[in-house]
């Protein structure tokens, strides 16, 4: 079955380990963090 | 070839923790009126460099209310933020700093605050108060009658009003003001006051003792007043603005 099968391929996707180098992209510079609530 | 030029600076990066460090303090240090206000968020840097070591640097700055006077000695890092059910307010300042050889010095700043929205706040909290206006007329009633009560209560100096920082209504379950207010000591003695309130000037300036009141005082189901003043004692360099004097 069609749902099934995209289901297991998301999750076979989630394990596969992140290359050598792999960089994640940096947060984006502004607004910053917020320190006590909004 | 030119070198290349830096990367933008990042909202959180030390650096603009720094420059917006020295905007707070600027900012809480030039004011005169209502409370300490702490960084919640850096909403936007941008930096101009002006040649070695010179940077123009604007800041647009997220402010919260604490719960310290301005007048109040604590240091910013030890006030409390106030709540979002205590119904906050919150600063906007858009500020201009020169960084010169590290030092990062004021050259212009602008600030509006505003009150979270009532329906919010009620939404999150049905029962909480809210803020009303500082003339309003249960407000007005409540902190003389607070004043009126711990000055009839002290054996040391009367004090008067400074001004008032804050005020809240509760309807339900039962109808109560909350209200705060700053107070300086005059020259008399309660006792003193007493024969001739007329007479008791506010000390000057350089000799003051400031102070800081909160009271509750519950309309219905009974009359019930409470007041609570502590006074900060004598700071060298704190200075009162009337409202008719101050600057924004």
């Amino acid at each position: 079955p069609v749902a099934k099968r995209a289901v297991a391929e998301v999750a076979q996707h989630d394990k596969v380990p992140r290359p050598v180098g792999f960089v994640p992209p940096p947060p984006p510079p502004c607004p910053g963090k917020i320190r006590y609530f909004k | 070839l030119p070198a290349a030029s830096p990367p933008p600076l990042g909202c959180d990066d030390p650096e603009s923790e720094a420059a917006a460090e020295a905007a707070v303090s600027y900012i809480n240090g030039h004011s005169h009126h209502g409370y300490k206000f702490a960084l919640n968020r850096i909403e936007n840097i941008r930096v101009i460099p002006q040649g070695l070591n010179n940077d123009i640097i604007f800041l647009e700055l997220d402010l919260l209310e604490t719960t310290c006077h301005i007048l109040s000695p604590t240091p910013l890092e030890n006030c409390t933020v106030r709540s979002f059910t205590e119904h906050a307010v919150e600063g906007d300042c858009d500020i201009k700093l020169q960084k010169l050889n590290g030092q990062f010095s004021v050259l212009a700043s602008k600030c509006h605050s505003h009150a979270d929205s009532s329906e919010d706040v009620t939404k999150f909290c049905p029962d909480c108060p809210l803020l009303v206006s500082l003339n309003n007329t249960e407000v007005l009633k409540a902190v003389t009658a607070a004043l009126n009560k711990h000055n009839s209560k002290t054996a040391d100096a009367y004090l008067k009003l400074l001004e008032i920082g804050r005020a809240k209504i509760q309807y339900h379950p039962a109808h109560i003001v909350f209200v705060e207010f700053a107070v300086a000591a005059t020259n008399c003695s309660a006792e003193e006051a007493k024969a001739n309130v007329e007479a008791c000037q506010l000390l000057p300036d350089n000799q003051s003792n400031f102070g800081f009141c909160t009271a509750t005082m519950v309309i219905l189901p009974s009359d019930n007043l409470e007041v609570n003043c502590q006074l900060y004692g004598h700071q060298p360099g704190v200075t009162y603005s009337p409202p008719a004097q101050a600057t924004s």
